[in-house]
């Protein structure tokens, strides 16, 4: 079973079009294999994207040399996926 | 063990088995509403079932389905407990009696179960199916890429080992053919709602190209109506519009595919997210997200009703 330790979803607010067009240009960078929860395309709706552990670090350091808004949306998946699995586990019993 | 249901929990995630003995459980409490059909086989051989709700001969329907991609557990969760509330409220409700009375409603409360099943046991944050291409290492297809319209276009991927890879074909994918032949073969579909999961959305036609449909002006009305209806309980905002000019373009998709084959009334939801959790909704948002959807969902079948064309 696949494991999401110390992985996290940020929440990215990019504020104008040039800034949208940088994440665009980040979801093109296949190594770092994030995945969009939601997509680059609308200043509008925030983008929602999940990160490996091993490119935290990377995706941060581009965010914040960009001047582009983030928070973090979840800190550590694999706690949730784990507090869901219990929670299941529970209701079945 | 659940007996009916009555007891069985609507507000708790589910394995794919749990979910089939619940939509048993419904078919053997409202019989006189309720059918169950298997509509086709998985890729990896789980039979696909769909909920029929009828109460005449010869009608024509409207389709509703949940957790095309499979990571989406709300979805299936809300369409579950959609099941057995427009069971329930037949012959109680006004509305749903006087739908049910003039229309069939099929609901397909889980459209990718391979997928849905290696979300519980192997990688919760799948979303595609679990067909096996020749000549790639990778596994899947985005079900939302695979259908016949614009197939292939902007917004899906050529790369198998991509989240949004659209697959060889339009329809290679035996979970969207297998809608999609139903949904032919039955020739008087005339609703068509698709249910995702998160950001509060709700989308007409098109995204595989950034034109208006031609019944803009109608699906944006209903479209806002039926936000608006949705918010009323809680509070829970949705943004209306096309899929290309509120998110971005997306080729492939199932919405575009039955409004280009005349399926006027074609809506996706993308359903709520507190801001906090994104697929991993708690479960205590199961209920909240299914009765706030259904007050959505209702606005659209009662103008679909209400609208025959």
């Amino acid at each position: 079973e696949k494991t999401f330790v110390g992985e996290q979803v940020l929440r990215i607010k990019a504020s104008s079009n040039e800034k949208m067009g940088l994440l665009q240009d980040l979801q093109s960078l296949t190594h770092l294999q994030l995945d969009f929860w939601t997509e680059p395309a609308n200043p509008n709706i925030p983008v929602d994207v999940r990160i490996p552990f091993r490119s935290l670090q990377s995706v941060k350091a581009y965010l914040e040399y960009n001047n582009i808004d983030y928070t973090i949306m979840i800190e550590d998946l694999q706690v949730i996926i784990n507090n869901e699995k219990e929670e299941m586990e529970f209701n079945e019993r | 063990k659940e007996r009916n249901s009555g007891s069985f929990n609507f507000g708790a995630f589910h394995t794919l088995d749990n979910l089939y003995n619940a939509i048993d459980l419904i078919v053997a409490d409202y019989k006189s509403v309720v059918s169950k059909q298997q509509i086709g086989t998985s890729y990896e051989g789980r039979p696909i079932y769909v909920l029929k709700f009828s109460t005449g001969a010869d009608r024509p329907g409207i389709w509703i389905d949940a957790g095309i991609h499979s990571r989406e557990w709300v979805t299936q969760a809300t369409a579950l407990w959609t099941a057995h509330q427009l069971a329930f409220d037949y012959g109680k409700d006004t509305s749903v009696t006087s739908l049910l009375n003039k229309y069939d409603v099929f609901l397909l409360v889980v459209t990718n179960p391979d997928g849905y099943a290696y979300s519980h046991t192997a990688n919760r944050m799948w979303r595609k199916t679990r067909s096996i291409k020749s000549g790639s290492r990778c596994v899947g297809v985005d079900p939302n890429r695979n259908w016949n319209a614009g197939f292939g276009g902007p917004g899906a991927s050529a790369d198998p080992c991509s989240d949004s890879y659209r697959g060889p074909s339009a329809e290679s994918e035996v979970e969207v053919k297998t809608v999609a032949n139903f949904i032919r073969s039955h020739g008087k579909i005339k609703g068509f709602v698709s249910i995702h999961s998160y950001s509060q959305l709700l989308l007409f036609p098109y995204g595989y190209k950034c034109t208006n449909p031609a019944h803009y002006t109608e699906l944006n009305t209903v479209g806002k109506a039926a936000a608006s209806a949705l918010s009323a309980l809680y509070g829970t905002q949705y943004t209306v519009g096309t899929i290309c000019s509120t998110i971005y373009q997306a080729s492939g998709g199932s919405i575009d595919w039955t409004y280009d084959i005349g399926i006027k009334y074609s809506f996706a939801f993308e359903l709520r997210d507190t801001g906090r959790y994104g697929f991993l909704l708690p479960a205590t948002q199961i209920l909240p997200t299914a009765q706030e959807t259904w007050l959505g969902i209702k606005k659209i079948l009662e103008h679909v009703r209400d609208n025959p064309y």
